[in-house]
């Protein structure tokens, strides 16, 4: 193989090992290594950088792009839906995101529509508070697809620029909620044909190849169009997005950072990559 | 299924009297392969495969079963010894004796502090749960909510875990409750002020048990996470939890490796029910595969 000369053994476990580490996971770790060391000779660009530094260039052309989320504001209200198993960050990631769009002059309702989880109601008025946004609620244990329609109605109606859906945590091997999401969808597909605008998952950053099967039943029940990866401001570095990105086509839109209200960061691939290999 | 997965790869071993090294260190690479997908961090994959490698070149070939077989069973039974022997017991001091529940955020340290407390009445006890998380919007009302549809009550509304523990300490004592159950915030183990808050709430407390509560779907980062809480903490016990989905859970090796602690619980749902006392054989089949 060409350019095999220029890796060793060593080399190789020791990308290996940084890859697996950062969750990028087994095959797919197998995958970009196999990539590099079939292209190692193969273009002038790549000539005279080190592994290491072809392997970065490869996960930035894999994670980049405009994101998955141009908040084009195109509809009014824009309705932006966030999924994702239980604890992961949605309840806290709906307050960033409308203290987010304050500071870019938007204004935001949230609907309350985790109607299952003890105080998830009264978690998110203190989050929406925060983001400057007005909830929309109904009682404990009400369905969470009138909540979603009450809110919409509503929001037409008093003319916030957004609508941020907070849902319930849920596993995605559990049919009957995973029907009580493309429910909601429907719902919102019906008041607007073009709505939600988005749906992120809401994915811990801690998560392990399960993120992978996480992205494909969501994209099923919710057809999610990108991720929200949470809690990198811990060790772990979220790389289960790579896989994810490879296999289901999911951009990454934002990146949480911790407990405040201002930390969420739109994604840059550069900063995320160098993470990942750090 | 890890046994076809073996048949194919170690047919050639039949007739032969003893485990090949080459049999076996193509077996353990697969084995590497398996535990890497079901999220085991890498020292705890790797400490695994060098004790089946030690413990597989030391056999006979057995002849009522097919090599294939007499290695899955090698690498079943190790896996569940390193998971730990037959579920131990919630321990207690005098009473009113503490539990602490401690983790990284979102993990299910607030719900399973709820269905610690609705097993260990179930058990005989007499149990008070302790809201010490003052930070997370409405967490004190979470565990109120949950002590409400339980029947057992909460403590809660000073300005620092300390106080509620006092708070609790002393309306246990006059209630004749036995156990606190002490919630905790969640915090990430690079925080050093969070987690010196901890300390310093360990060091006052004195729990006979401090629990870490490990997600189920956790990957690599289980190892560093768990190994930074129990530099900083006394923890005495695991327990995992979101184990009702499809997560294969190798999150649990890897904790278990690195603290050394026993896996007591595991969560397998989000109502009060749902928490059942461990079982490494049926851990050793989930991860496997
Ligand atoms: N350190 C850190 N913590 C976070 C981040 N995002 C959320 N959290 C914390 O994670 C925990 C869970 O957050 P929630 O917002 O309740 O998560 P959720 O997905 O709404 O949970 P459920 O509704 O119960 O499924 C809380 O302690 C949050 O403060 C982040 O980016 N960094
Ligand atoms: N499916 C499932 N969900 C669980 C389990 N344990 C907890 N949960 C859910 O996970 C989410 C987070 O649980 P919490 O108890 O709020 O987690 P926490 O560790 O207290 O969160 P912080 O205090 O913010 O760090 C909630 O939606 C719970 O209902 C479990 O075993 N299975
Ligand atoms: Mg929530
Ligand atoms: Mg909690």
């Amino acid at each position: 193989l060409l350019g095999l000369s220029r890796w060793d053994a060593a080399e190789y476990e020791q990308l290996e090992e940084i890859l697996i580490s950062a969750d990028i996971g087994y095959d797919t770790t197998q995958q970009l290594l196999k990539t590099l060391m079939e292209t190692a000779g193969a273009n002038e660009i790549g000539a005279n950088l080190s592994p290491g530094e072809r392997l970065r260039l490869e996960l930035n052309r894999l994670l980049d792009g405009d994101g998955a989320s141009p908040h084009r504001f195109s509809a009014a209200p824009w309705v932006i839906l966030l999924v994702g198993v239980n604890g992961s960050g949605k309840t806290t990631t709906v307050g960033k995101l409308a203290y987010y769009f304050f500071q870019q002059g938007k204004r935001s309702a949230v609907a309350a529509a985790d109607t299952f989880r003890a105080a998830a109601i009264e978690q998110l008025e203190v989050w929406a508070g925060r983001g400057r946004a007005r909830v929309i609620r109904q009682a404990q244990g009400a369905d969470p697809a009138a909540v979603v329609f009450d809110a919409y109605n509503s929001v037409k109606a008093r003319g916030e620029d957004v609508l941020i859906v907070d849902t319930a945590g849920r596993l995605q091997a559990k049919q009957n909620l995973m029907e009580e999401l493309a429910k909601i969808r429907r719902v919102l597909n019906r008041l607007d044909a073009s709505a939600p605008h988005e749906a992120l998952l809401v994915l811990d950053a801690t998560t392990g190849q399960n993120g992978l099967s996480q992205a494909a039943g969501f994209l099923r029940s919710a057809s999610i169009t990108g991720l929200i990866v949470t809690k990198l401001d811990g060790t772990a570095r979220g790389g289960i997005v790579v896989p994810i990105r490879r296999q289901l086509e999911l951009p990454i839109a934002f990146i949480g950072l911790g407990e405040a209200v201002d930390d969420l960061q739109p994604f840059d691939a550069k900063v995320y990559v160098d993470a990942l290999l750090a | 299924e890890l046994t076809e997965k073996f048949e194919r790869f170690v047919r050639n071993l039949k007739g032969q009297g003893k485990l090949s090294e080459a049999n076996v260190r193509d077996t353990v690479r697969e084995v590497r392969r398996i535990l890497l997908e079901a999220d085991v961090s890498l020292p705890a994959a790797k400490s695994f495969i060098d004790a089946v490698t030690t413990k597989a070149l030391g056999q006979q070939v057995l002849t009522s079963i097919t090599p294939g077989q007499q290695m899955v069973k090698v690498i079943y039974d190790e896996l569940a010894q390193f998971l730990g022997g037959a579920s131990e017991p919630v321990r207690f001091g005098k009473s009113p004796s503490p539990i602490l529940l401690v983790g990284l955020n979102g993990v299910g340290k607030t719900t399973t502090t709820a269905k610690l407390a609705l097993y260990l009445r179930k058990k005989g006890r007499k149990p008070l749960m302790a809201a010490g998380d003052v930070r997370r919007p409405a967490a004190a009302e979470q565990l109120e909510i949950l002590g409400k549809q339980l029947g057992i009550p909460v403590v809660r509304g000073e300005s620092s875990p300390i106080k509620i523990f006092e708070k609790g300490y002393e309306f246990a004592r006059r209630e004749g409750l036995d156990c606190i159950l002490v919630d905790t915030a969640g915090r990430q183990h690079i925080d050093d002020e969070l987690m010196q808050e901890l300390s310093e709430l360990q060091a006052f407390v004195k729990p006979p048990e401090t629990l870490l509560v490990v997600d189920g779907m956790t990957g690599q980062d289980a190892v560093k996470s768990a190994q930074a809480f129990s530099a900083r903490l006394e923890i005495t016990g695991l327990i995992l939890t979101k184990l009702d989905g499809d997560a294969r859970g190798g999150a649990a090796l890897s904790v278990r490796y690195i603290t050394g602690k026993p896996i007591k619980f595991i969560g397998v749902g989000e109502k009060t029910a749902d928490l059942e006392a461990f079982h490494p054989d049926r851990l050793a089949g989930r991860i496997l595969g």
